[in-house]
């Protein structure tokens, strides 16, 4: 998987990281100390369609559907999560309890195109 | 920042406009996943000490006195059920202090409407203190009493459990109260008021010697979430 960098063509991860001290929520977070928001931009022109994997998503599936049996559409393949990780998480909640839980799906490792 | 959205017809942003809008995102996208409405107001701190105790206990998988594994190292929640660790401190304003005084603990709990929690494991923790008479047995009865919500200390409580602790040295204990939770959340009542009595010769070694002391009791549990609404879905096998 590509990471992106100043300039976006094509299908890559762009990591976006939120510290949560900075927006002032570090006081009921108590771990982790922020946030990987990353996320999947760029264009996947036709040749990269179904690259770098298959991209487990419900668009991956109808498109090779459509290629298979010849359908030519204009659909294009798109940008999307390849791989996925859970965020583990520590905080107060309203009542004061402390609160451990792990978020599934929360962060993008890996992009690619459908 | 990045180039218009070609499909979806958003204009280009400038970079800062983009980066404020993509934290607001974030923010909404985890109050979601933690299911609240909005972040937590934190009006009143617990003592870091006490934080820290709590913490290294959610996570030690100790063996407890009586044998039982504590929570941390119970049953792993299946994946697909988002599940949750929990440490509740007793609301110290209702409870009093001195080593005679009962020690009745008050814990809040908010379920949203439509959810309702499963009670995989619970536990109280205590800190009990070492026997000042040296000469005595070192073992001593402990009891957990169910206050009715609203009830004085003392008046119409219900043992729930009651177990002997060696207090040849001041220390830690716990005392499984998973079923006691769980009735107490499926009643859909908010405080937990429980009542601990380790009696010495009319003082209790469990009580709080201070109300900023790190030795702040605490309940730990383990639950999931359950949607009601999944109750009435019929799933293929």
């Amino acid at each position: 998987s590509l990471r992106c960098g100043d300039d976006v063509s094509v299908c890559c991860k762009r990591d976006f990281y939120i510290k949560f001290k900075d927006i002032q929520w570090h006081d009921w977070i108590i771990a982790p100390e922020g946030y990987h928001m990353n996320y999947c931009m760029g264009q996947c022109p036709q040749h990269l369609a179904g690259s770098p994997g298959i991209a487990s998503s419900f668009h991956a599936t109808v498109f090779s559907q459509l290629k298979v049996n010849g359908i030519n559409t204009a659909a294009s393949s798109c940008c999307v999560p390849t791989e996925r990780r859970p965020l583990s998480m520590v905080y107060f909640n309203s009542q004061h309890s402390i609160v451990k839980t792990d978020v599934p799906d929360m962060i993008v490792e890996s992009c690619g195109c459908t | 920042g990045s180039p218009g959205c070609a499909s979806c017809g958003l204009p280009a942003m400038e970079r800062d406009k983009e980066e404020s809008l993509m934290i607001e995102f974030a923010k909404q996208q985890l109050l979601d996943k933690l299911h609240l409405k909005e972040r937590p107001n934190i009006t009143q701190t617990v003592p870091r000490a006490a934080l820290l105790i709590a913490l290294r206990k959610l996570h030690s998988g100790r063996v407890g006195q009586d044998g039982t594994l504590e929570v941390a190292n119970s049953r792993p929640i299946p994946t697909n059920d988002q599940g949750y660790e929990i440490v509740s401190f007793a609301d110290l304003s209702e409870t009093e202090i001195g080593d005679t005084a009962s020690l009745s603990l008050t814990f809040q709990f908010l379920q949203e409407h439509g959810q309702s929690i499963q009670v995989l494991q619970s536990s109280l923790w205590i800190y009990a203190r070492s026997s000042e008479d040296r000469h005595r047995d070192s073992r001593l009865s402990a009891r957990v009493f169910l206050s009715a919500e609203g009830g004085l200390s003392g008046s119409n409580r219900t043992l729930v459990m009651e177990k002997m602790l060696e207090v040849q040295e001041s220390g830690w204990h716990t005392f499984p109260i998973t079923r006691t939770l769980q009735a107490f959340l499926d009643g859909g009542q908010r405080r937990l008021q429980l009542e601990v009595s380790c009696d010495e010769d009319g003082k209790n070694l469990c009580s709080l010697d201070g109300s900023d002391t790190p030795n702040q009791p605490f309940l730990v549990a383990q639950v999931r979430l359950r949607d009601d609404h999944s109750k009435h879905t019929l799933r293929k096998r």
